[in-house]
């Protein structure tokens, strides 16, 4: 035997090829590709002494322990077995090719010579993935237990979502204490659904979306779980779990309700004994972004600035009072007021009140005094009083051109301000009169 | 007050009492601001430094109850450049002013006196108001004397002080007033009080002049520094407000 070396393709040839072949010859040439490849073989030249069923020179084809063939003749000619076009493709990654030649190539007295062979071989790849003859079960066994992926050279198996591939890489086991689903929406199954589960789960399904999301779960049909007419899943149990809190537990033919969790992380527990042959369950899982209470104002005074008409995690809202009211938060004073819808619904501050702005007691005016016009001790905004001096020692300093109407006169500014119309914040003034006694020197004698 | 009368109270309440280089008056300008003489403070015949001691004293007609009401302090004083503590015959610039540490509560009282505005003021024979705790006929004064008098024709002042030969400068920043044959005049302890104009047009007071300076009491004219030339000095010293 001849041992070509082992490459993806290449060609036999017979002796002296092509000059005639010697005869009383044999010799197989035995043609290896890499594993995980076939040898495909074609004839692209083939001249051997034809005969009756080959006896006297051929080729002989053979692969996996089974001979392919015994050709003699010429491609085009009837004459004895050529291979014609045909292609001739191993089981496994070898191919012999067996050329016999016997003593002579008389025929009637003269002496004929013959080319040989010349034959192409290439290297295609294996299917792996093609059931296999089971020759002690006398079947087709599949080369994977669920899934096969064939390539060029080889091939691997891997399972279906649920499963786990086990040592032997190919045989798959129940697997789902770990999924993780963080998309915004998905589709969650029992193992095989809507084919029995199977038997021994300990599966975990864990659905984690981005804060300020709210998962909504829909179960859909058909639901069955295993269950018992006076026990409550006593046998198999989906349960449902949102940030903790459990939202129930689950099982029979009636599919639960759809569910608003509330929450941005859901997890599912299924549990299910040695036995049983329930459908499973699935749901479809969406997300939508959490939403907060529309803001409402505590009072006449307060004005939520350009309301929506719903907010939403991350939205804010700006509170402002009217004119003459300022935001009180407890008993602070503030100065602006925001507030954002956090991830859980709930806003991040609670709403403010409008109080009256309050201006305080008016200032005392040296050498004069005040008096209100509106309401006794109220200093709260539009509340006015009047200033006036100590007449007729003093007398209250006006600009030029000033208005009597106006002459002492302060409000309370929505700013929390004393102001006068023409003197604004500042004081005003009580200047001494002169050259006014108040009993001045008469004379009666004459 | 030579020839004069009690005030009554309330008659004159812009009258300051001071005992700086002896009695002396003022007269309350503002509520924070007493008009005197600088020689009140800067005596010529003297030589004087500055006293470190001011008195000076507002409210009353009776000098004891006057001290009584206490003094009030004096944060500063300012004399008229003009005025020459060193020319005994020169009266020029005899004005000062003293701002008074702490505003005063104007009061039936005590108020203040106006500034002139024009010369009609000094028309001859206009009557005016000088009143002083100084002396009076041969006796200091307890009370506050006040007299009657008029405004004098300058020439006649000019001949007047020529025949007494005096050297005394009467220059056009003063004025005279009163009449050689009555006796009736300010007098020592007078000095930096105001002569006292009604101005019936407007119904108020003005101080038309600072008694200044004399030759005796009663026995002639006296002069007064004439207030209508210093009012922009004083505005400017004080504030146009006060």
């Amino acid at each position: 035997s001849i041992y070509i070396p082992q490459k993806l393709y290449g060609e036999v040839t017979s002796p002296l090829y092509p000059k005639p072949y010697p005869n009383d010859f044999e010799e197989t040439t035995v043609i290896t590709v890499p594993v995980g490849y076939r040898v495909k073989l074609v004839f692209w030249h083939f001249d051997v002494e034809p005969s009756e069923g080959c006896l006297y020179d051929y080729v002989k084809i053979s692969a996996d322990k089974k001979t392919l063939g015994r050709f003699c003749g010429q491609l085009e000619s009837p004459l004895g077995n050529p291979p014609g076009e045909k292609e001739f493709i191993s089981e496994e990654n070898k191919m012999l090719l067996t050329f016999h030649t016997d003593f002579s190539n008389e025929e009637n007295g003269t002496i004929m010579f013959y080319k040989g062979f010349l034959a192409y071989y290439q290297a295609v790849d294996r299917d792996e993935c093609e059931p296999q003859y089971n020759t002690v079960e006398g079947s087709y066994q599949p080369r994977c237990q669920q899934l096969c992926h064939n390539y060029v050279g080889g091939y691997f198996c891997s399972c279906r979502p649920g499963y786990e591939l086990q040592k032997d890489g190919r045989s798959c086991q129940a697997e789902c204490s770990s999924g993780l689903y963080t998309e915004p929406s998905g589709y969650i199954s029992s193992l095989e659904y809507p084919q029995p589960y199977p038997p021994d789960l300990r599966c975990n399904y864990s659905i984690r979306v981005e804060r300020g999301l709210t998962l909504n779960l829909k179960f859909l049909d058909p639901f069955e779980i295993d269950d018992h007419q006076q026990v409550h899943c006593p046998y198999d149990q989906l349960q449902i779990y949102a940030n903790g809190r459990n939202l129930g537990e689950f099982c029979g033919n009636q599919r639960p309700p759809d569910f608003d969790t509330r929450s941005n992380a859901v997890d599912l527990l299924f549990f299910t004994d040695e036995s049983g042959d329930s459908r499973g369950w699935k749901l479809h899982y969406t997300t939508e972004i959490i939403k907060c209470p529309q803001p409402k104002a505590l009072d006449e005074f307060t004005i939520i600035q350009d309301p929506q008409p719903q907010y939403q995690f991350r939205d804010y809202f700006i509170v402002t009072c009217k004119q003459g009211y300022q935001l009180v938060e407890g008993n602070q004073v503030l100065l602006s007021f925001t507030a954002v819808c956090q991830d859980d619904g709930t806003w991040h501050r609670a709403m403010p009140r409008c109080k009256i702005k309050d201006c305080g007691q008016p200032r005392s005016l040296s050498n004069g005094d005040f008096s209100y016009i509106t309401t006794k001790g109220v200093n709260t905004y539009e509340a006015r009083v009047q200033y006036s001096c100590h007449e007729p020692y003093y007398k209250m300093k006006t600009r030029a051109g000033s208005s009597e109407s106006v002459r002492g006169i302060y409000t309370c500014t929505a700013q929390g301000i004393w102001k006068n119309e023409e003197e604004g914040e500042k004081m005003p003034r009580c200047l001494p009169v002169c050259g006014k006694p108040v009993n001045p020197v008469t004379q009666r004698q004459r | 007050i030579i020839g004069g009368q009690k005030a009554e109270p309330g008659n004159f309440p812009w009258q300051a009492f001071t005992n700086i280089h002896g009695r002396g008056g003022g007269a309350l300008l503002g509520d924070r601001w007493i008009l005197t003489a600088a020689h009140t403070i800067y005596p010529k015949d003297q030589n004087k430094q500055d006293s470190s001691n001011k008195d000076v004293f507002l409210g009353h007609i009776d000098l004891e109850e006057i001290e009584k009401l206490g003094h009030h302090p004096v944060r500063r004083v300012i004399i008229h450049p003009d005025y020459r503590q060193d020319e005994p015959n020169n009266f020029e610039g005899d004005i000062a002013l003293m701002e008074l540490e702490n505003r005063v509560t104007l009061g039936p009282d005590l108020l203040p006196i106006c500034l002139p505005d024009n010369e009609t003021f000094y028309d001859k024979g206009l009557m005016g108001y000088v009143s002083g705790f100084g002396i009076k006929e041969d006796k200091i004064a307890s009370e506050l004397m006040f007299v009657r008098l008029p405004v004098a024709d300058r020439k006649a002042c000019q001949r007047w002080l020529r025949t007494k030969k005096s050297n005394d400068i009467f220059s056009e920043n003063m004025f005279c007033s009163g009449d050689p044959t009555i006796k009736q005049d300010a007098c020592q302890g007078d000095s930096g009080g105001v002569f006292a104009v009604r101005d019936r047009n407007r119904n108020i007071w003005v101080a038309t002049g600072i008694v200044s300076w004399g030759i005796g009491c009663g026995e002639g004219y006296g002069f007064y520094t004439k207030l209508l030339n210093y009012v922009d000095w004083i505005k400017k010293e004080i504030g146009e407000e006060d």
